[in-house]
């Protein structure tokens, strides 16, 4: 309803509310406001749109690792980190890359369980302990594993956790210097997953979760629902937190790469 | 920081000699502004912003001694009111009685299952839980390992159609002389009418005495539109908001109570079976408001 308008009021209050119900923070929103404001006098929606385009990262394009690599997929709970982490071995393993899963959340309820039948579906290694309570003890003898099969992709299943917890953030932090320290020959990247419904809060869950372990990018999920994970916008203009995929779905194929041209699209639909 | 921002608007109004309407609206922006920061729904922000405008430009706050003091309390009892004042607890009058629990996937539903069972069992009910998520990988064991924790048996068959596990889970209650049967369903968009309809045609044939719509505390403007979904396709009795151990400030419990007018029964406090508080609306108000 904004296509081919003029700046008006009018105009200006419907894009609003339209990136506002999106979730891209109001001061997200009266910064893009402000430029809109001061520069569009015609060709109003494509300006919009370019403009946004321009405050996101560029399009995601995976390529097989050419190093072996570690992927740490963390996230407050319930965003979808194991189904996530499940997408991301199902891919790794179509490029042709041998891949290793890590059920490293040794505490909620079958939770390895739930990795394990994924790990089925894809059909690749999957290293778990049912008697450990210790997450990074999985976390070793995974690696262990992945070293002595030369796994390119190591995809690490952490537990859901609210940064607020401060034991349960040193136990990530703990977990990325295992790493770090003992398995030095790998490339480590963090991954946060959010959830695309969540508010501003997921902002701040970037925030404290970048102070225990590196985030290289994120991965922004449930975009098959009405919520938009406006958020993608903070989270690269503030904190540099390309959002690398999304998820559109409950199977393991419903991954995709982030696109900003069509996320933007969708945005402004 | 939404605290700081609360706490700086209300430092200001009270250090108000008088309340003009230019000051008003200045406070109003900032109020709004503070609300989407707590992921108040923008349309329940404006509507509510402009509620407090109409209150403090009455007479009684322009009259008052202390108009700041006056403007500050109508803010705080405006946000009371709309997460509704009083607390209401389940209705189970059946026996057995029926909860189901419905939502949004990874909202809680499965382990706020189990408190419910726990805080139940601790009243001295006898409980039966029903494993109805034939879907999500292990769903299924995630809930059988609930029930061992809170010593509850869980009625299951694994995969199958969730509309006869929930009427056989329900006989399988009657017999045991169950007080109370709690259907823990899969996670489903209100985007998924096939899904939509799953979950109507269980709560049309089992007529459960409640139906709680659980979503997640941290949930942003999205809440109004899921919340609105459920409420059309379900006859909703309450709603339970998950993970409020966090740092969220918890705007969703407005957006969801105002578009469904249903009541706030529990609020989640952490991942483990005692973590079920009963909502306290002046708590929330305090939470959203900073
Ligand atoms: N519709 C939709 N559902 C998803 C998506 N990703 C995950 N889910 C669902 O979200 C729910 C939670 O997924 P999980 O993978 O268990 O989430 P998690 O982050 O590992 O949860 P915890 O380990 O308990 O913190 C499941 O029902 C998934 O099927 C998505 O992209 N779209
Ligand atoms: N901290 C905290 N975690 C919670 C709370 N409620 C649920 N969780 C966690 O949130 C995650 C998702 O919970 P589930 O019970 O699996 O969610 P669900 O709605 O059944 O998920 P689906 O069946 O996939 O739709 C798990 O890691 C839970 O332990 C809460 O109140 N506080
Ligand atoms: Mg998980
Ligand atoms: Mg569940």
């Amino acid at each position: 309803k904004l296509a081919g308008k003029r700046v008006t009021p009018e105009s200006l209050e419907t894009l609003e509310e339209q990136l506002l119900s999106a979730d891209l923070g109001y001061i997200t929103v009266e910064s893009i406001l402000d430029v809109v404001e001061r520069h569009s006098k015609s060709d109003f929606i494509q300006k919009v749109n370019e403009h946004l385009v321009n405050l996101l990262p560029g399009k995601f394009n995976p390529t097989p690792f050419e190093n072996p690599t570690i992927l740490l997929v963390v996230g407050v709970n319930g965003t979808g980190k194991t189904t996530t982490a499940a997408k991301l071995a199902h891919l790794y393993k179509k490029m042709g890359q041998t891949v290793t899963l890590i059920a490293a959340d040794t505490y909620r309820a079958a939770a390895v369980d739930q990795l394990k039948i994924w790990g089925n579906r894809v059909g690749c290694n999957l290293v778990c302990n049912e008697k450990t309570a210790e997450p990074t003890s999985v976390l070793f003898d995974g690696l262990e594993s992945a070293r002595a099969n030369k796994s390119d992709v190591v995809i690490v299943d952490t537990a859901g956790r609210l940064h607020t917890y401060s034991n349960l953030m040193a136990e990530l932090a703990k977990m990325y210097r295992v790493v770090e320290n003992r398995f030095p020959e790998f490339t480590l990247r963090s991954l946060i997953v959010m959830d695309a419904s969540l508010g501003q809060n997921s902002i701040i869950q970037a925030k404290e979760f970048g102070k225990h372990v590196k985030l290289d990018g994120a991965i922004l999920t449930k975009l098959d629902g009405t919520a938009r994970g406006g958020i993608v916008f903070p989270l690269f203009q503030e904190l540099g937190i390309p959002v690398e995929f999304i998820g559109i779905g409950e199977d393991l194929y419903d991954l995709e790469h982030f696109d900003p041209n069509a996320y933007v699209d969708g945005l402004l639909g | 920081q939404i605290t700081e921002r609360f706490e700086s608007i209300f430092r200001s109004v009270r250090g108000l000699g008088k309340i003009t309407d230019k000051n008003i609206n200045d406070t109003a922006r900032e109020i709004r502004r503070a609300l989407l920061d707590a992921d108040v729904n923008f349309s329940v922000a404006k509507s509510f912003v402009k509620t407090v405008q109409e209150k403090a430009q009455g007479t009684k706050v322009l009259k008052s001694i202390k108009p700041g003091q006056q403007f500050v309390k109508i803010v705080q009892d405006e946000m009371v009111a709309l997460l509704g004042e009083k607390v209401e607890d389940l209705e189970l009058t059946s026996k057995p009685s029926i909860i189901l629990l419905a939502g949004l996937q990874g909202a809680g539903k499965t382990t706020s299952a189990g408190k419910l069972a726990n805080r139940l069992k601790k009243s001295g009910k006898s409980v039966l839980m029903v494993a109805a998520d034939v879907y999500r990988p292990a769903a299924v064991q995630q809930l059988i390992m609930v029930g061992k924790q809170a010593e509850v048996p869980v009625y299951e068959e694994g995969t199958g159609d969730p509309l006869a596990i929930c009427k056989r889970g329900i006989e399988k209650a009657r017999s045991l002389k169950n007080d109370v049967v709690i259907l823990d369903t899969a996670g489903r968009l209100h985007l998924d009418g096939e899904m939509m309809t799953e979950i109507q045609s269980i709560s049309d044939a089992v007529n459960p005495d409640e139906i709680l719509f659980v979503a997640d505390g941290m949930t942003g403007q999205d809440a109004v539109k899921s919340a609105q979904a459920f409420h059309e396709a379900l006859p909703l009795t309450g709603v339970i908001l998950t993970k409020m151990d966090g740092d969220a400030r918890g705007g969703a419990a407005v957006s969801i109570r105002e578009v469904t007018g249903k009541p706030i029964k529990f609020i989640g406090t952490s991942e483990k079976l005692d973590g079920l508080d009963v909502f306290d609306p002046k708590r929330i108000a305090d939470r959203i408001l900073g």
